[in-house]
C-alpha cells in the first residue's frame, strides 16, 4: 500500500536519483 | 558477503560523484549542483537530500548515503 509510506520523497524519485548516478558513473571515461 | 561489498563499492562511487570537492560529506549545495547533470528537478534533488539526511544535520555522510543506496537496491530487487 503506497499510502503507508510517509515522507515527501517517493521511492521513485530516490530510484531515479540513484539510477542516474549509476549511469553517469558507467558513462564517464 | 560479496554482493554487500559490491553494493558498498557502488555506493562509494556514487557518493564521490556528488562530493565533487572530496570533503567527505555531501552538503545541500552539492546536491543542487547536480541539477543539470542529473535528470531531476531542484525540488526532487532537495527531497532526495532530506530523505537521505537521516539525522537532519544538513550534511550527508558516506554512511547515510550508503544506507539510502542499499535500501534503494533492496527495493529494486524485491519488486
Amino acid at each position: 500500500d503506497p499510502s503507508m509510506k510517509a515522507g515527501a520523497t517517493s521511492e521513485g524519485v530516490l530510484a531515479n536519483f540513484f539510477n542516474s548516478l549509476l549511469s553517469k558513473k558507467t558513462g564517464s571515461p | 558477503s560479496g554482493a554487500q561489498l559490491d553494493m558498498l563499492a557502488k555506493a562509494q562511487e556514487c557518493f564521490q560523484i556528488c562530493d565533487v570537492e572530496g570533503k567527505g560529506f555531501i552538503a545541500r549545495c552539492d546536491m543542487q549542483r547536480l541539477h543539470g547533470e542529473l535528470p531531476l528537478s531542484l525540488e526532487e534533488l532537495e527531497n532526495v537530500f532530506d530523505t537521505l539526511d537521516a539525522d537532519g544535520n544538513g550534511s550527508l555522510t558516506p554512511e547515510e548515503f550508503s544506507t539510502g543506496f542499499s535500501q534503494f537496491l533492496l527495493g529494486r530487487t524485491a519488486s
